[in-house]
């Protein structure tokens, strides 16, 4: 009956409210009901996966809400990763201070 | 090599934070961040070169579609040198345009590039006596980053498959105050983490104010794969003296 015991603190935020949060922050908005829900699963899974990443990491680095958990994997690495690397990479390896340059 | 190094501290060396936004441009903007700071560090003068240029004059002609930093530099070299942010400005936007790089006055130019050896040590001492490097690590972990020092294994940071370049301006231990626990077999160790400080090209409300921070001493996310640099040299009349990067 006292009042500690009325008050029991914040509550943890639903999903949809941290989303909601994530697309004030971010300027996001999307087009019909269907791509909110696809896009809101995808920020449930990366969510999911910041907390594993956080589990894994033996630094101090942190991983949650970024202006990229709205997308997948492959989206974000389509969207900022280059493709090229894999086979552009193979054509320098073992020039280091040589000062010579693969011919393709 | 310094206990710690942090070109950011030193003024007007690194300039602002870019958003590459929709175009893949990170190879473009970490090589015009290269380009920036030897130019400021050798001549005393800031500058803000144009990486749109780097795009619409890349000779494969796609530079949003992804690049490498060597293409830039070739780039810079075939047309010498580099116009300014202010004359060419990005168009933030996910294609190039017609290459105009006759039509600007140049600000500054590089006499040559070099791939520095692949040991974590050289690059450290490099970066001290020299200025900031490019670098080429996978990008995987950092969809998720926050803050805080990343130390990632091969397993969940593969080294080979490099995706991403970067511009590589600091090292330094983690302070008391962001140091965990480490459990050893002993005992209840304290440890400090090395780390490098990397600038970002993802704007400044993404990581630590747009750069982020990686472990040092254990080629994490491939780090140590490409680390590039362009070569400026000191005007010949200009005697000053040597710049150092601030601990």
């Amino acid at each position: 009956g006292s009042l500690r015991g009325q008050d029991p603190g914040p509550r943890p935020l639903k999903l949809k409210e941290v989303f909601t949060l994530f697309q004030i922050q971010y300027n996001r908005s999307y087009s019909n009901p269907a791509e909110y829900a696809h896009r809101l699963d995808i920020f449930a899974r990366n969510l999911a996966q910041a907390q594993r990443l956080q589990e894994e990491d033996l630094g101090t680095a942190e991983f949650g809400v970024t202006p990229f958990s709205d997308l997948t994997e492959e989206e974000f690495g389509q969207l900022y990763g280059h493709p090229r690397a894999a086979g552009r990479a193979l054509n320098v390896d073992g020039k280091v201070g040589s000062g010579e340059w693969a011919q393709s | 090599v310094p206990r710690s190094c942090d070109w950011r501290k030193a003024a007007g060396v690194i300039s602002p934070i870019k958003d590459q936004k929709s175009c893949k441009c990170c190879w473009a903007i970490a090589a015009a961040g290269n380009i920036e700071s030897l130019w400021n560090i050798k001549h005393r003068q800031s500058v803000e070169v144009s990486f749109q240029e780097l795009l619409d004059c890349d000779r494969c002609g796609d530079g949003c579609s992804g690049g490498f930093v060597w293409d830039a530099y070739m780039t810079v070299l075939n047309y010498s040198g580099l116009a300014s942010e202010k004359d060419y400005p990005y168009q933030e936007n996910s294609r190039t345009h017609k290459c105009q790089a006759k039509k600007y006055q140049k600000v500054a130019w590089i006499e040559d590039f070099i791939m520095l050896p692949r040991g974590e040590l050289g690059m450290a001492q490099y970066l001290a006596t020299e200025g900031p490097i490019t670098v080429t690590i996978n990008m995987k972990l950092l969809q998720n980053y926050q803050r805080g020092v990343i130390e990632a294994t091969p397993i969940t940071c593969d080294p080979q498959q490099v995706d991403h370049s970067v511009l590589l301006v600091g090292f330094g231990k983690s302070k008391s105050k962001e140091e965990k626990w480490a459990v050893s077999s002993q005992s209840h160790t304290r440890r400090s983490i090395p780390y490098w400080i990397l600038k970002n090209s993802w704007g400044v409300n993404w990581g630590e104010e747009g750069y982020f921070r990686l472990h040092r001493g254990s080629n994490a996310c491939g780090i140590t794969k490409y680390p590039y640099t362009a070569q400026v040299t000191k005007p010949v009349k200009k005697q000053q003296q040597r710049v150092t990067c601030p601990p």
